[in-house]
């Protein structure tokens, strides 16, 4: 996550599932953007917050990560660093781009609100190690 | 060094191609979970799922998926000496690489992938000869421990040789490189209060000698003297943790040569800095010692700085030499030491000793101890080798990293499939190469890398350079 | 074969490669559509 050309993938891959998502002919804008922000937190939530370990043996570490989630191993656990920072903007920009064009409907903004929450509680360094 | 920094579209391109791997990982997990596919790799019995479980599935993910689809690339069997050309046997799969089988034909191929700097790994000529002798006298196997039954002449000679070859007080050796840094570093940093200086790019042994010892380890930028400066400071400043007291010790490891890298370490601002700060400097020379230098002494003498500054010189028998094992050389009062304290000394068996032989002579000849100029005339030859092929590559356009003295040259390739692509173009080319990727190596930096030796000739590296430029233009491999 | 090496479908066996190419067809088909239906 540190290297380089990541963010500007993190973004393409963003933008790729939103255009997936804006094709699909029976959804209007609002539902594809909202779809995007849904998909996008929950698979943040399943790889950074969920899995733990690593999905390669690190045998010279003596399997100290594998109880650690994807999101704690960054930067050796070290907080504030750009890389935490980055991803915990991604979900709060893409939550105030959905909430602008579902034109904030209440229902959407629910929805768009709660996901974003559930992948920003987790990143604040309060809860890190936290189970 | 050059690390020329790849162009970002084809870094996209890699994450885009991890990312369908990973994709189609999880769909075939999901079919070999649901027993659409039956499942080749070891997993819980039924009967055994109250117990812990014994697989970690995740860990083995990238295994499963990325791995096995470019396994016939890797660890390919090869069936003769690993000199300038050898014979790989050919491997097919009828299930996607889960099980390969021989069918029992050969392959003579050139030889780019073994660490065979100076051509020593001969079966012929007078360190076989030496060899052949020494299993005569005294055995394959020694059963027994240094401190006990395991200590021949024939180790003693072999120490004697290496610390007159290295120019320093005394030396001892291990029978396997790996062991040589994992078991004696605890030796040397026992105890609370120390801490480790450690390169990120440092080798496994290095970091898991580093972790076997209970001291604090700081990480710092390969290679980045600002970067080790600083730590440095701050660790003196600050103190151990909590207490803020001073450090009892504290120990720079580096390597000479980055084996993925093909970067030469800076010596001299290391000794700088080490003599600055009260440091002790751990310098790893598997790769360079015999490898660098006018007369083969390793990066001491590449830099011109004075063996006796560096506090423990540690070495491999294996690149240069056609050997196994490795050594620990210095001070007399450290290598005393290690030989009452370390790991290897007290549990593991001795060298063989026809492979004390083997360095023994492949030493001599280095030096030319045994009347003749040969040594020299490899060191030469593995001079030019690697300064040729280097820069013929980056003629050629491809992104290379590393030194240009460097008997190690890395082709930067980033896409997972290029290299299994490249591995398998090359082998219908007849040469045989190795190709690396993560965890090896960092996840978008997928490489070949090419190890030099002085048995090449300037013909068969004449017609390897113009495979890799036919195979580069077809897979698109010239980035630079 | 350059772009079954940039996408990484060199590495799918050919039943994966397939299953890809048919899920790339079917969301450019969509999009044309969904395109055709905006303008």
């Amino acid at each position: 996550l540190n290297s380089r050309g990541i963010w500007l993938s993190y973004v393409i891959a963003v933008t790729i599932l939103h255009l997936v998502l804006l094709s699909i002919p029976f959804l209007n804008v609002a539902q594809a953007w909202t779809l995007t922000n849904v998909v996008h937190n929950i698979g943040n939530y399943i790889f950074l917050h969920m899995l733990k370990g690593t999905p390669w043996e690190t045998n010279w570490d003596q399997g100290k990560s594998r109880l650690l989630t994807h999101w704690e191993q960054i930067d050796f656990g070290e907080q504030f660093t750009t890389t935490r920072k980055f991803l915990f903007l991604a979900p709060v920009i893409l939550f105030i781009l959905a909430s602008f064009y579902t034109k904030y409907d209440p229902l959407h903004f629910i929805i768009n609100l709660s996901t974003m929450l559930l992948v920003l509680i987790p990143k604040l360094p309060q809860l890190h190690g936290v189970r | 060094d050059s690390f020329e920094p790849a162009p970002r579209v084809v870094v996209f391109l890699t994450y885009l191609g991890y990312g369908i791997l990973m994709l189609f990982g999880y769909f075939r997990d999901f079919l070999r979970k649901s027993g659409v596919e039956t499942t080749h790799s070891a997993i819980e019995r039924k009967n055994m799922k109250d117990f812990v479980p014994l697989y970690q599935s995740f860990e083995s993910f990238y295994k499963r998926n990325i791995y096995m689809r470019l396994r016939d690339c890797l660890n390919r069997p090869i069936c003769s000496v690993p000199s300038a050309e050898f014979d790989i046997s050919e491997r097919v799969s009828d299930d996607g690489n889960w099980h390969l089988r021989l069918t029992g034909k050969t392959r003579r191929c050139v030889n780019l992938g073994s660490y065979n700097y100076l051509g020593f790994a001969e079966n012929k000529g007078p360190c076989a000869d030496a060899a052949a002798e020494a299993l005569q006298q005294y055995g394959a196997g020694v059963c027994s421990t240094r401190q006990e039954l395991g200590n021949y002449k024939i180790h003693e000679e072999l120490e004697e040789t290496t610390a007159r070859f290295l120019g320093v007080e005394d030396a001892v050796t291990f029978g396997m490189g790996f062991a040589t840094n994992s078991m004696n570093i605890p030796a040397l940093m026992g105890g609370k209060g120390c801490l480790i200086l450690s390169d990120e790019l440092n080798h496994a042994s290095l970091v898991l000698g580093a972790r076997l010892c209970s001291t604090v380890i700081k990480v710092f930028k390969h290679n980045d003297i600002e970067d080790v400066e600083r730590k440095l400071r701050e660790a003196i400043i600050n103190g151990q943790p909590r207490r803020q007291r001073a450090w009892r010790k504290i120990l720079i490891i580096v390597e000479g040569i980055y084996s993925m890298e093909g970067s030469i370490i800076k010596l001299p601002d290391f000794i700088r800095l080490k003599k600055k700060y009260g440091a002790y400097l751990y310098l790893d020379e598997a790769h360079s010692v015999g490898a660098l230098g006018e007369t083969g002494r390793g990066v001491t003498e590449y830099w011109g700085v004075d063996p006796r500054d560096v506090d423990i010189m540690m070495g491999t028998f294996t690149k240069s030499f056609g050997a196994a094992g490795g050594y620990i050389a210095g001070s007399k009062r450290l290598i005393n030491h290690l030989r009452a304290y370390s790991h290897s000394t007290t549990y593991a068996c001795s060298m063989s000793a026809p492979v004390a032989q083997q360095v023994i002579s492949s030493m001599k000849i280095i030096m030319g101890e045994d009347g003749t100029n040969r040594g020299q005339l490899r060191i030469k030859q593995l001079a030019a080798n690697s300064k040729y092929f280097r820069q013929r590559l980056v003629e050629m356009g491809f992104m290379v990293y590393g030194n240009d003295d460097s008997p190690i040259v890395p082709l930067l390739m980033y896409m997972v499939p290029k290299i299994a692509a490249f591995s398998r173009e090359m082998y219908e080319q007849n040469v045989g190469v190795v190709v690396v990727g993560y965890p090896a190596t960092p996840l978008t930096e997928t490489r070949a890398r090419f190890c030099l030796s002085a048995a090449h000739t300037r013909e068969m590296l004449d017609k390897v350079l113009d495979d890799i430029s036919d195979v580069g233009d077809r897979l698109q491999l010239k980035y630079s | 074969y350059r772009y079954l090496l940039v996408t990484a479908l060199y590495m799918l066996q050919p039943w994966e490669r397939h299953l890809f190419h048919s899920c790339l067809a079917v969301v450019l088909a969509m999009s044309v559509y969904s395109t055709s239906v905006f303008f």
